[in-house]
């Protein structure tokens, strides 16, 4: 079970930067 | 408007999945799939003419039933296909390559389109569900291409009349399946046919934005598959239909060109991934686990 801050990190460890819009 | 202007894209839907939409993803994890990670078919009915006043496009709402072949669709109402992926380990979730796997899914877009252009409408879901906290990490998204030969290098605005549009949008009323359709050489509008439109010329796509003259993202894999099917189209009008009002027309230039990569292997620029909450291209969380 991941506590709260280690979910923000994880979602933003896999953020996609250079998406083509 | 009649200047010239740069042709801009929104996205084409956004999601809702609701609390029933995650409560059957767990029962199908806990009683059918349990270790299969493997695609699982969606559907969805997409309601064009009761949009919130407030939304750029029109929302993409998911429910237990979105898991029903057979879902009971509503009159105006348009489906959509799509698929989720949910994965067993969440690490398994966090590593997989998400631009490749949603280049993947642009393929088979691609493909579906080449057979039947109304094809290249479809989405997916990757997700993880943490059954002991109730927590479900997705993430939603809407394959949208783009090939270099269907760039567009100019486009103008083009009058187009309430009673051009209300027939239009006439005929998609009566044609739920279709996105795209045309005219014929009588003036008549009619399913998609690449011989036909290569003479007269008119494309007209169903819309999911509401954006004032910005057409959705999958305009792009229209004008896509419109390329490959028609390589001398280099002019055309383009009729962007919205069930709703605000439907617009454009005179649309394609860019020259010569050479096309092979149909099973297109060179082509795929978006579509929805950004979460915070407005970033990453997953969402959902936490369910107080109900």
């Amino acid at each position: 079970d991941l506590p709260i801050d280690d979910i923000d990190e994880l979602i933003q460890d896999m953020e996609i930067k250079d998406d083509y819009e | 408007m009649s200047s010239e202007k740069v042709l801009n894209y929104t996205a084409p839907f956004k999601s809702f999945l609701d609390t029933s939409f995650f409560q059957e993803l767990s029962r199908l994890k806990l009683d059918v799939l349990k270790l299969d990670s493997t695609f699982q078919p969606l559907v969805v009915n997409l309601d064009l003419r009761n949009i919130p006043k407030s939304a750029d496009q029109v929302p993409l709402f998911l429910t237990s039933r979105g898991f029903e072949e057979n879902n009971n669709r509503s009159d105006n109402e348009v489906p959509v296909r799509g698929k989720i992926l949910n994965f067993n380990v969440l690490d398994d979730f966090r590593k997989l390559d998400k631009q490749h796997f949603l280049r993947q899914r642009a393929l088979e877009c691609w493909e579906d389109g080449l057979r039947d252009i109304n094809n290249c409408v479809s989405f997916a879901i990757i997700s993880f569900a943490d059954l002991k906290k109730y927590r479900f990490y997705y993430w939603l998204g809407v394959p949208c291409f783009q090939r270099p030969s269907s760039t567009v290098v100019h486009v103008r605005s083009e009058p187009s009349s309430a009673y051009i549009c209300t027939k239009y949008q006439d005929w998609f009323d009566a044609n739920y399946s279709k996105w795209v359709c045309i005219l014929n050489e009588n003036e008549d509008i009619v399913n998609y046919d690449k011989h036909i439109i290569g003479k007269t010329k008119v494309l007209a796509v169903r819309d999911t934005s509401t954006v004032e003259n910005v057409p959705s993202a999958l305009t792009k894999n229209f004008l896509s598959v419109l390329r490959h099917d028609v390589p001398d189209l280099t002019d055309f009008k383009l009729l962007i239909i919205r069930q709703k009002g605000g439907s617009f027309a454009l005179k649309v230039t394609f860019v020259s060109s010569d050479s096309q990569s092979s149909p099973s292997n297109p060179d082509m620029k795929v978006s579509g991934w929805e950004k979460n909450m915070q407005g970033k291209l990453a997953p969402r969380v959902v936490d369910l686990g107080s109900l």
